[in-house]
């Protein structure tokens, strides 16, 4: 499914370069479970954002599907993302003026869903994260693990084959947390590619596969 | 140092009523190292907001230094946070177009403490908080675990002697939340009064207090 080879990612602040993604490879089946593990800086969320086509390497090629994503221009990366890929970001990224069922629907708006499907399935979505009571607030009434359960929920409205998570339990109780991964974990056994970047590892010893990250670089690839 | 009593503290959306803390009563003495645990939306969030002078309960009353500071006026209540309260922010709350080190400044800045000493301090911070090569970087070109640390360091710019910090090691792998942990329990060792939200189970246990909460009540007080 994924071939990512030698991916360079620099930033530059002033006169500095921050060397985030060094020469990095790696391939991915489909239907695989990874964790994405390893100190604070060393480039988890960067490699999960190009993984995502948020982000363009430097250098180096990412070939999703056997098609070279590399070079696409925003258009063709966002019409990409919006068919195969659910993302859950680290910060969320929940759309202030919108209620939890709003920001859960959201992508399916985008992609012209029909309205009668549409609400059905974000009904279903509020359920399993345990959102139903709390469907109408806005971001700024919920609570942490709500914000960050809604983040999750809006990932899956379109049924991604591509499930990308930047600490999805960073923000919930150790039971909340079995809940949502629970649910992820079913997705991954109904055929989805399961990628979660996570601090926690007990989740990590879950996965299948466990990525270290040190420094942009992967030092360690397991099962 | 706190006394809660009979806090109540209600939020409506639409024609619904959110009863996120329930007449709550609680004493905490200066110096204590206390850790509030509870699941996703039981109210830790908005119990920290009340001891943080950030939020005013519906009822009840909040002496703070034998002081009934549940009545003050905004002026008054910032005021009485900028002199004894470190908080650190579930979301961080960083300051966009501030870079790390001005954000970590910042408290100084507006409390009128000397330039030279300024400087002294953030240096100080940025190096415990491991930042020095990211001072210069603004919060979007942080990582998140990056952020949280700027939060942190910035909550201890004026030497609180009470902190409140919100689930401070969320986005933290486990070295960098253990090194961020010795300098707060540091500061508590040294007389602050330290009171953390946390999901993980292990800096709970670290605590020489633990409160769990569940729907806006504290069901459990033990050492
Ligand atoms: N401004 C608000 N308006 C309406 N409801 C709110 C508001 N703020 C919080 N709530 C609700 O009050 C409850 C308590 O919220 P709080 O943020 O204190 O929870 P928490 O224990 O910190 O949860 P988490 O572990 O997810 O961070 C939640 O159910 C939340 O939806
Ligand atoms: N836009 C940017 N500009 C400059 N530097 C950046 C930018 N984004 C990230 N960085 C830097 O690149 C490095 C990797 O960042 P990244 O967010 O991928 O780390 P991470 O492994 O996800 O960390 P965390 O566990 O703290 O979330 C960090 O040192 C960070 O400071
Ligand atoms: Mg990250
Ligand atoms: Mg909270």
């Amino acid at each position: 499914l994924i071939h990512l080879s030698a991916i360079t990612r620099r930033f530059t602040v002033g006169d500095e370069t921050v060397q985030a993604l060094r020469g990095l490879d790696l391939s991915i089946a489909q239907g695989e479970y990874i964790a994405i593990m390893g100190p604070s800086g060393s480039g988890k969320s960067t490699l999960l954002n190009v993984l995502g086509l948020l982000d363009q390497p430097d250098s180096g090629h990412y070939l999703l599907d056997g098609r070279d994503v590399t070079g696409l221009d925003d258009d063709a990366r966002a019409l990409a993302r919006r068919e195969k890929i659910g993302f859950v970001f680290q910060s969320f990224h929940l759309v202030p003026r919108l209620s939890a069922r709003e920001n859960i629907e959201l992508p399916m708006v985008l992609a012209g869903i029909d309205p009668a499907e549409r609400t059905a399935r974000v009904e279903v979505l509020l359920r399993d994260y345990g959102l139903t009571p709390r469907a109408d607030h806005r971001p700024n009434q919920l609570s942490g693990g709500q914000c960050q359960r809604v983040a999750i929920a809006r990932a899956m409205a379109m049924r991604p084959s591509l499930i990308l998570a930047d600490e999805p339990t960073g923000n919930l109780d150790r039971h909340t947390g079995q809940d949502v991964i629970a649910l992820l974990e079913g997705l991954q056994a109904a055929g989805a590619t399961l990628i979660i970047v996570t601090h926690d590892p007990e989740l990590g010893r879950r996965a299948h596969r466990q990525l270290h990250m040190v420094d942009g670089e992967i030092v360690q690839d397991g099962r």
